[in-house]
């Protein structure tokens, strides 16, 4: 089952 | 002070509705420019993204930029007091520690003031920046809706692809499979029942479809909902509030 990635690791700090 | 009333307060219904069961609680932040809210659910795999501009009100006052945290769940026990068909006017004084709901019905013989304690939240703001997509997609609210519910019936992820003429919809699951597809279809006979499509790239990509129902939650508010969608990037799931502004919800892939 492929893994559920979280937001962070798309987008940085505003 | 904050003061805005809008006319329309059904709106603001189904906004806390659409978001409720996401998050828990959230900033509303408000300043000249409007009213607005960014919140992620509690496992940081979704965000809700919410704006209502100031002219979108029928009266916006914001003296001083603020932060109102709020429980989710409290407010929406506030605003199901108010009629589908009421005005709601939110009031809060400069570092005051309630903000006031008047709801009035349309003939004015009813007026009622609710009063819901703020609270200190922290929260973390991510940096979206401005993408252009590999592909959007323009499709009836009601459609995706269906969509999303049907398929959560088979599986747990949905694969959706796009190409330039159509975009699919495949799960699968212990008892089998399934696969929508939607045709671009402007029509022009039937502007709401349009699909759209505008592609740069072919892009596929899987989600987790408990998340895209949750999302569908936000179907009242219009009549089409836009996907955005790039390669290895979250999906953009936009809903265009007529006049007032936009409830859009990020999802980081699988």
């Amino acid at each position: 089952k492929a893994s559920q990635g979280r937001l962070e690791s798309f987008f940085g700090p505003a | 002070m904050f003061e805005a009333r809008l006319a329309q307060g059904a709106l603001l219904k189904k906004v806390v509705e659409a978001i409720k069961d996401l998050i828990e609680d959230a900033n509303f932040d408000c300043n000249n420019s409007g009213f607005s809210l960014q919140a992620m659910d509690s496992s940081h795999v979704s965000l809700v993204a919410l704006s209502l501009r100031a002219d979108g009100f029928e009266h916006y006052r914001c003296d001083r930029n603020i932060s109102m945290g709020m429980k989710l769940a409290n407010l929406s026990k506030i605003l199901k007091c108010a009629g589908n068909d009421d005005a709601i006017t939110m009031k809060s004084e400069d570092n005051g520690d309630t903000i006031t709901f008047m709801f009035e019905s349309p003939n004015q013989e009813r007026l009622s003031e609710f009063d819901l304690k703020l609270m200190d939240i922290d929260s973390e703001h991510l940096g979206i920046p401005e993408a252009e997509y590999d592909a959007t997609v323009k499709v009836p609210s009601s459609e995706f809706q269906r969509i999303v519910k049907d398929l959560a019936s088979i599986g747990d992820t949905v694969e959706i692809s796009v190409t330039k003429d159509a975009v699919k919809f495949s799960t699968s699951g212990d008892i089998g499979s399934a696969n929508i597809m939607c045709r671009q279809n402007k029509s022009v006979d039937k502007p709401e029942e349009s699909t759209e499509i505008d592609i740069n790239e072919p892009v596929a990509l899987t989600f987790a479809l408990r998340y895209l129902n949750s999302f569908a939650k936000a179907t009242p508010l219009s009549p089409h909902v836009v996907l955005k969608l790039s390669k290895d990037l979250p999906v953009v799931v936009e809903y265009h509030i007529p006049d007032v502004g936009r409830l859009g919800f990020y999802l980081a892939p699988k």
